[in-house]
């Protein structure tokens, strides 16, 4: 799975994600992905959100939609939002993986409960930085 | 207010001592080419929603992740490209699923978004909206990599295991038996 979050000069947030699945899957299985609110959530008074991991654990919590709840009505700053869905909510589930988000204040936040995630950010202006590994 | 864009290639058991230092070399250069793609977008006051569009069209490219080319093979040896998008602004969105003649899937998602009243659209239909919308169409095997392939025959061979895109590919370096997905090291 591969996603994108950005945050633009006018201030406009918009998210994407894009996967093949997973190796093996089921004819006929969809994950998170294609599901607006599971793996993919852009909302301009809160925060653009991409996912990737077990699919059905991310659709379960409806996770990229949780993250801007979280910071909509609990008042709660998008790293602490953000950590919540991937290392609590999706982990108590059994669920793997991550996601990538940047609220309207371009604050960013890439958590992820696996072994890594590939992953990069840039600030217009500044160096791009790329990670693999915790 | 910094303009920004945050990419991901998917995440799975990635541990350093599984991944050769070129093959580690070349996800980091892919990486590091698309966000600043992105960054040249967002500097040229291009909106979040083409930056997002280009990010994601370029990782459907590149074959060493799991969308587009190079995307993994379901059970029957097929594949099935989903893909999803969401302008913040307008809460507008724009998704399609079960694809596998569409050769970029956020292409259509984003044109679902554009171009039609709706927000879904699934296998055949959402071909058919593509072809309609012109779209770039390419046959199935398009996606397809040796690599992909033998973690597809590898899962089958153990256990018929369903895998995450890069728990695949460390099943694929060590030789081994399918990892547990399950396995986590956070």
């Amino acid at each position: 799975t591969v996603g994108a979050v950005a945050l633009d000069a006018a201030g406009n947030l918009a998210a994407a994600t894009s996967t093949g699945g997973m190796t093996n899957k089921r004819a006929g299985r969809v994950g998170d992905s294609p599901i607006i609110g599971a793996g993919c959530y852009a909302n301009n008074r809160t925060v653009a959100v991409s996912c990737t991991g077990t699919g059905e654990v991310f659709m379960r919590t409806v996770a990229a939609y949780d993250v801007s709840a979280l910071m909509e009505y609990a008042n709660l700053p998008l790293s602490q939002a953000a950590d919540k869905v991937v290392m609590e909510k999706v982990l108590a589930l059994g669920g793997s993986g991550g996601l990538i988000a940047v609220d309207h204040q371009g604050n960013i936040a890439l958590p992820f409960n696996s072994e890594g995630m590939y992953r990069g950010y840039g600030y217009v202006g500044k160096e791009a930085v790329v990670g693999i590994y915790r | 207010m910094k303009p920004v864009i945050v990419i991901h290639g998917g995440a799975g058991a990635l541990s350093r001592t599984a991944m050769d230092s070129e093959k580690e070399q070349r996800y980091r250069a892919a990486l590091q080419a698309i966000v600043t793609r992105g960054q040249e977008i967002l500097a040229a006051n291009g909106s979040a929603l083409d930056a997002v569009t280009e990010a994601v069209r370029l990782l459907e490219e590149c074959p060493l992740f799991n969308a587009g080319k190079g995307a993994v093979f379901t059970h029957r040896g097929t594949h099935e490209l989903d893909a999803s998008i969401m302008d913040g602004r307008s809460l507008d969105a724009g998704a399609i699923a079960g694809v596998n003649h569409i050769r970029n899937p956020i292409l259509a998602a984003r044109t679902v978004l554009e171009r039609s009243p709706h927000v879904m659209f699934t296998a055949e239909g959402a071909e058919t909206f593509a072809r309609e919308q012109g779209l770039e169409m390419v046959e199935p095997d398009f996606f397809s990599t040796d690599e992909r392939y033998q973690q597809l025959l590898k899962a089958q061979a153990g256990n018929d295991k369903i895998l995450l895109d890069h728990d695949g590919e460390r099943q694929t370096q060590q030789g081994a038996d399918p990892l547990d997905p399950d396995r986590k090291f956070g």
